[in-house]
């Protein structure tokens, strides 16, 4: 009565001028309570039998906290059936009126679980009396009794192989809920939410594939993330950039990844370590025209090692397949990385390639302890 | 550190003071390159401001300067993406300092370990810091012995949180010797055979380290973070500056 539907829903008559009347005359609607979706009906009315005038006072209210933690104690096979029909009652389509549980639901769930909560120093919620609740009836339409097959567990429970149902969150936690261990059996990543490693039974969350951080071994999560072309190759955050792209000096991934590993060492047969930069994707030998010691220490410090030992300039008749050289002005060049001076398509007049030793950076040591003659 | 000992002075030359006015010490932190020093990502929790940070490095007694003490200011500060305030994951950042540090006897950088290099349960290693010792807050630097604890076993203190891969765990079950507020951020250090030290671990959580609920610490377990934290300091040192 207090919308025009409602008074529809009565009739124009005045039946609606009272509060109680109001309560009668409000319509059914579909459950939306998380905690009752298993129910064998769909339709609801308010206010419920513990004075929530809406569902979602209902769902923010004490008691839909207190059952279905009660549950978990296993003190009444229906208790969940119980709890939903008075959080959201039955709504009669025809009369839009509430069909109630049977009283002798009601006083077999207080009489189990009002114990329980005794312990734990809980009352009993204060509304559920049940002589308010009609006795059984012969076609079973005045009140609800459960059947055999209703669901024990609400959605957000699971149901142990001993019936009693825990919080669905606790499945799969590596600790037994269940006496029976059925809640720590058939833990796939997949029943879990997760994703499953190739390969391993490793799980992860699945905002963790291709992320650009490796969780699987051997990348797993990271591979087939993207759908480069040919001539691009992919970034480690999946974008696609073009090959000649690759360690130019500037950055073109997002997360610069293309600029990463530039300057290696690599060792031939005679065991010489020759600078190698990986120059639009291809590994190319550094020519020793107008080389200086300044880029040896460069060159060093950006493979994240620390002092430079041996510079060795080596000639060999024998071209690599490609190689950099250094333009004669590159002094003048401002940069900070040794690969982007080196230019390719160029003549290596010396015919001698950089090899470089560098050595780490030493490190945890500590001085040695004074020493005091006794 | 509860259940530690004193340093001596320079024994521990990685060891920095993470420090801001007006509180001055707030966290401990590792010096692993010339500008480069590692600590924890919660201890920027609601300072994530470079320029009310300084490092101080070659001290051991916050009270008393000494001679070998070296101040830098902080310059950059990399939080790791994934750090979970919630759940205390990924708990890691790498500071950059405004210059480098001179190294002396009393200011050396330790080793990182290899990527995912393990190290193993029942290990003895080394935690220091200037944190709480249980009954009062230390000027000298303290340190302790702990005891690797496998994950499965740590997981076993800690039922309400779950222990991660980027996290291992050191310590004793009675809590004997643990590291406590105010070291968090500062190293767990293992001892190879040749006197090298290397840093597998940064103090980040536990329980509530002077009550009576006791058990390991948890640390960021380092080796997992070895190759991001590479690339950062590459990024930083020659693409960004």
């Amino acid at each position: 009565c207090i919308y025009n539907s409602c008074f529809d829903a009565c009739g124009e008559s005045s039946l609606c001028d009272s509060d109680s009347n109001q309560t009668n005359c409000s319509q059914c609607e579909p459950i939306t309570l998380e905690l009752c979706l298993n129910l064998p009906y769909n339709y609801t009315n308010f206010p419920n039998y513990l004075g929530h005038r809406t569902q979602k006072e209902a769902s923010i209210s004490w008691e839909s906290s207190l059952f279905p933690a009660l549950v978990q104690t296993n003190c009444y096979r229906y208790l969940m059936f119980f709890a939903c029909t008075i959080l959201v009652p039955k709504c009669d389509p025809h009369t839009n009126q509430h069909i109630p549980p049977c009283r002798a639901l009601c006083e077999h769930s207080k009489e189990r679980c009002e114990s329980v909560l005794g312990i734990v120093g809980l009352q009993w919620p204060e509304d559920t009396d049940c002589t308010q609740f009609p006795e059984e009836s012969s076609d079973n339409q005045t009140c609800l009794m459960p059947d055999e097959d209703v669901e024990e567990c609400s959605p957000s429970h699971f149901k142990c192989r001993s019936g009693r149902c825990i919080l669905a969150s606790r499945r799969c936690d590596g600790q037994s809920d269940c006496e029976d261990d059925s809640d720590e059996e058939h833990c796939g990543c997949r029943e879990r939410g997760l994703w499953e490693c190739p390969a391993s039974k490793l799980c992860i969350k699945q905002e963790m594939i291709c992320d650009g951080f490796p969780d699987c071994p051997e990348k797993m999560d990271e591979k087939n993330c993207s759908f480069c072309q040919d001539d691009e190759l992919e970034c480690a955050n999946h974008d696609c950039v073009s090959r000649d792209l690759w360690c130019d000096g500037g950055i073109d991934c997002s997360d610069s990844s293309d600029e990463w590993d530039c300057v290696t060492l690599s060792k031939d047969v005679s065991s010489s370590a020759f600078l190698t930069v990986h120059r639009s994707a291809t590994d190319h030998q550094v020519c020793a025209d107008n080389w200086q010691e300044t880029l040896s220490q460069l060159a060093c410090k950006q493979m994240g090692l620390g002092e430079l030992s041996v510079t060795e300039i080596i000639q060999e008749q024998r071209h690599p397949w490609k190689w950099l050289t250094l333009p004669s002005d590159w002094q003048h060049k401002n940069t900070s990385t040794l690969h982007e001076l080196l230019v390719a398509g160029h003549p290596c007049q010396s015919r001698s390639w950089i090899s470089l030793l560098c050595s780490e950076q030493d490190c945890g040591r500590r001085p040695a302890a004074r020493m005091y003659k006794r | 550190i509860l259940g530690g000992r004193t340093s001596r002075p320079g024994r521990w030359p990685w060891q920095c003071s993470l420090q801001s006015e007006p509180s001055g010490h707030i966290c401990g932190c590792v010096l692993i390159a010339k500008k480069w020093v590692l600590t924890v990502a919660h201890c920027f929790e609601g300072r994530e401001n470079a320029a009310v940070w300084k490092v101080v490095l070659g001290i051991n007694n916050l009270d008393h300067p000494s001679i070998f003490m070296q101040t830098r200011l902080v310059k950059t500060i990399i939080l790791h993406p994934r750090y979970n305030r919630a759940v205390v994951d990924y708990d890691i950042s790498i500071v950059e300092l405004s210059e480098d540090i001179v190294e002396t006897s009393y200011v050396r950088p330790v080793c990182l370990p290899r990527s995912k290099q393990v190290v193993e349960p029942d290990t003895y290693c080394y935690i220091t810091g200037w944190g709480h010792m249980g009954n009062k807050m230390p000027f000298k630097l303290q340190e302790g012995e702990v005891r690797i604890i496998s994950l499965e076993q740590c997981q076993s203190y800690f039922d309400m949180k779950t222990i991660t891969t980027r996290m291992i765990c050191a310590g004793y079950e009675s809590g004997t010797v643990d590291s406590c507020m105010g070291d968090s951020g500062g190293p767990l250090v293992c001892e190879h055979p040749g006197g090298q030290w290397t840093l597998f671990g940064l103090t980040s959580w536990g329980s509530v380290c002077f009550s009576k609920v006791l058990g390991p610490g948890v640390y960021s377990n380092v080796s997992h973070f070895v190759e991001w934290i590479e690339r950062q300091i590459y990024i930083h040192t020659f693409l960004l500056n």
